[in-house]
């Protein structure tokens, strides 16, 4: 059963969720007629940089996250800004897009210069992501997760970070038995996602040089 | 503007809370 406090964390954390997106107009501006590669490339970059302000927008509202160590903070942040970033676009392609418009943007990206190597297992993991059909609250608790890891690099008090880890993998746990009865497996699937997501972030960091010499 | 600034700076500058500077 999902207690009263448990609630009202799942509350607090899907209500910044969802107060802090990336600005619509940002997001249609991906629609919008064909661009050049350079500039889908400086449009991905602006994409990226309000992904990374609205992360941290969300983020302070974790509660708990601010009581951390500062440095601790900014080293969550930088170690999963990335994987946040995925997560979160992920969405983007699994959510009912107006025909087309799914289409529109992996054209996009695909003609921004990110070489193919790379642009295969991203649309892997949308794929996989839009499978699972996930309900927004676990969406939220998800990309929580994936902030609140203890082992990233420069976090100084791990076991801080991993009591605040716990309590959402909690929540999440009993959301996954409550909202997916028949699929007992549902919450380790959730959790497999993040290994996924871990190896496509490593990816990131080659995709962008390869970006750059493109 | 925010986006040349690197992954770092925009993270410091957000959890200061003044994005407007």
């Amino acid at each position: 059963e999902i207690t009263k406090e448990q609630q009202a964390l799942m509350k607090v954390i899907l209500d910044a969720y969802n107060r802090h997106q990336i600005p619509q107009d940002m997001a249609k501006k991906l629609l919008q007629d064909q661009y050049s590669a350079e500039e889908n490339f400086l449009l991905l970059t602006e994409m990226a940089t309000s992904q990374v302000q609205v992360l941290v927008e969300f983020t302070k509202n974790i509660p708990g996250f601010l009581t951390l160590d500062r440095e601790d903070q900014i080293a969550l942040l930088k170690g999963s800004a990335v994987e946040a970033m995925f997560l979160r676009s992920a969405q983007v392609f699994s959510r009912k897009m107006p025909n087309g418009h799914t289409e529109v943007l992996e054209e996009r990206i695909r003609k921004s210069g990110i070489s193919e190597e790379f642009i295969t297992p991203m649309f892997n993991f949308y794929k996989s992501i839009g499978e699972l059909h996930m309900m927004q609250e676990e969406q939220a608790l998800l990309t929580t997760i994936t902030i609140l890891t203890p082992d990233r690099p420069y976090v100084k008090d791990q076991q801080a970070v991993e009591r605040l880890q716990e309590t959402i993998l909690d929540v999440l746990r009993k959301l996954c038995v409550l909202q997916h009865p028949q699929e007992p497996q549902y919450f380790a699937r959730l959790l497999g996602r993040l290994t996924e997501l871990r190896t496509l972030s490593h990816y990131h960091a080659e995709m962008l040089t390869s970006w750059r010499v493109n | 503007p925010a986006s040349n600034l690197g992954l770092e700076d925009i993270i410091r500058k957000a959890l200061m809370g003044n994005l407007e500077e």
